[in-house]
């Protein structure tokens, strides 16, 4: 099982498009696929057509309250989803003087896992977790039980910004608390291959991380903005689209499987 | 004197890039403009091609040390600036237990506006703060201080989110430290008008905010994305550009003050 932690502490570079998806692209592949929305704007919940008012639990409830991620997960075309709501914004504050504050995501799907595993339940292959832009509580909880990191960045001026803090953050929960840790992507995205200065831009993502850069950029497509506001992914939305097309291609590259013809 | 906080606690919708062109815009209009970076990435001071760690003091020694805004403001360009640097993320934990956190910002503000006067400088007529993607205790000084708010939305899906939070942190401070405080301006921002998309979610701004969004629209345009990478404004990176038109257009809105032909 591959554990994912999408993240980036910049706002609006990609995280939850990456996160719904590559995690579409993977079930299209033929993989089992978990997701979890670790942000309390719950944008990954509301783009797959869940309504965060209208569930009863969610995994606010699994880190701050007494609720298994068994309770609060839900089924949405084929994939499986933690939602997210906007009572999470107060789990900084509510968790912040609990001992291994940063664990309890992990404990509780380590609870999961061992459960399906009893009840015959097929394992999950990937689970995805879609972080906040911040590198508070809430992400460290991703990190701590993530295996691997999925760091989406935009091509734009002020991208590698940041990057070293959030390096530090993954080498201080890996030294601390989860040694398996690692970087394993960086995604361009929001691609406009017509501008230079995308171009220029990518050039230097590329010197400062090397072959951990995608060969798959994911290109500016209105289709990836479009398809939250009809509560799909792009793979339902428009499977033609330049967006459904590099998912899936992205998807393929972490993996080595193509897409079944 | 019009200070301005510019403002949105969502990451990328094009705080600083209004900081900076607005700002530059006023100055192409006549105006005496003070430009405040108040978020520790600094993307203002780089922006006006000022390196953060090659500046001698910066806004981190005003909000927590003892340097006057007079011993670190700068001329960039004909605009007046009071650079940042990554050590004001260190702010909010220095001040934390600080009484009168919030009114920092004011108070060293009114001290420069009160030398100058004595030293028969001119007044300013524009202060523009440039604030970071959150709510905590830099923004707070920035709306402690200023009379209006101006709020860049990004006309994409979830651009709405987060609005009734920034709306009650504005209120928070009008009723217990600022009653002058108000939303003057909701500016769209990356406006792709050949999208139905941008123009759904502008209906919705406009739906939500009414006439406090501007006439002027700014649009989504490359010559905006490059010129933080030259170290200008767009105004002197692209004077043709629609980028400048665009923030010359929102000047003149804003002020009933027409370009000098
Ligand atoms: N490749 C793309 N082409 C066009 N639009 C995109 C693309 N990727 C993302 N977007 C749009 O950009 C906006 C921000 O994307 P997204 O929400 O995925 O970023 P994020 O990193 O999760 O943001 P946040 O930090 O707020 O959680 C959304 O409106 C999304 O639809
Ligand atoms: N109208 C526009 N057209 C094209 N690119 C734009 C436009 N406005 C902003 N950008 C680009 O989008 C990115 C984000 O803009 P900007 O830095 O102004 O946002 P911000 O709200 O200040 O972000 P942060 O929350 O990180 O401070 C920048 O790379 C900028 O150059
Ligand atoms: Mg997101
Ligand atoms: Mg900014």
């Amino acid at each position: 099982m591959r554990a994912i932690a999408v993240i980036n502490q910049k706002g609006g570079v990609g995280k939850t498009t990456t996160t719904v998806n590559l995690g579409a692209a993977l079930l299209r592949l033929g993989f089992r696929v978990l997701l979890i929305d670790l942000d309390p704007q719950a944008n990954m919940t509301i783009h797959l057509n869940v309504d965060p008012s209208g569930v009863d639990k969610s995994v606010y409830d699994v880190l701050c309250g007494k609720s298994a991620v068994a309770d609060v997960m839900l089924e949405c075309a084929g994939l499986s989803v933690v939602p997210s709501h906007i009572d999470l914004a107060g789990a900084e504050v509510e968790l912040v003087s609990m001992v291994g504050r940063e664990t309890i995501l992990r404990d509780k799907l380590a609870t999961l896992f061992a459960d399906r595993e009893k009840a015959g339940e097929a394992p999950f292959d990937f689970v995805l977790i879609d972080c906040p832009p911040s590198l508070g509580l809430l992400s460290l909880n991703a990190l701590t039980f993530a295996g691997e990191v999925i760091i989406p960045m935009q091509t734009e001026y002020f991208a590698l910004q940041g990057m070293t803090k959030l390096m530090d953050v993954v080498e201080l929960v890996r030294s601390r608390l989860n040694p398996d840790l690692h970087i394993s992507a960086i995604v361009p995205c929001r691609y406009d291959p017509r501008t230079n200065l995308a171009k220029e831009v990518l050039d230097e993502i590329l010197r400062y991380f090397g072959d951990k850069v995608t060969k798959t950029r994911i290109r500016s497509n209105v289709r990836l903005a479009e398809a939250p506001s009809h509560g799909e992914t792009v793979l339902d939305y428009d499977p033609e689209s330049k967006g459904a097309a590099d998912y899936l291609c992205l998807a393929t590259e972490l993996t080595g499987v193509a897409m079944p013809t």
